[in-house]
């Protein structure tokens, strides 16, 4: 359900990455993610791409289409208009900013089609 | 503190949850 959103988001949220490290969730680095997948035996990093980015059913939630991984198998998502995806290369993006920021204190960017969100995979899944 | 791992920050885009 997209209605509650996950408190790792709120700025200052501790977060271990695959090797230990912690960090801060507003300091986190692509490079955190792909190292993190590296290490981890059972995901493996994926790329995947906006395709679209419609209203949602629910009210203030958005219904995103990605093409995922090499197969750029489409995958529908609904979430909150606030809810950060972390973008290739640009760091936490959402379809709202201003309102991620305004709930969680992380600064945001605005999540366009065309944008590469990192997301996993169970490695040997496919 | 809580600690989150680094893993629940993003999703997991599984191909069988397209349609």
């Amino acid at each position: 359900s997209p209605v509650v959103l996950p408190p790792f988001f709120m700025r200052g949220s501790i977060i271990q990455l695959a090797d230990g490290e912690l960090k801060r969730v507003e300091d986190l680095k692509t490079e955190d993610f792909i190292q993190s997948a590296e290490i981890s035996s059972e995901l493996k990093i994926d790329s995947s791409t906006v395709e679209r980015i419609d209203s949602g059913q629910s009210p203030n939630a958005v219904l995103i289409q990605f093409s995922v991984g090499e197969l750029k198998a489409q995958v529908c998502v609904e979430v909150l208009v606030e809810y950060p995806f972390f973008v290739f290369g640009q760091g936490w993006s959402s379809c709202c900013p201003d309102r991620t920021t305004q709930l969680f204190e992380l600064s945001c960017a605005k999540l366009c089609v065309g944008d590469v969100c990192v997301s996993l995979t169970l490695r040997g899944l496919r | 503190v809580p600690v989150f791992p680094w893993h629940s920050l993003v999703p997991f885009l599984e191909p069988s949850q397209s349609g």
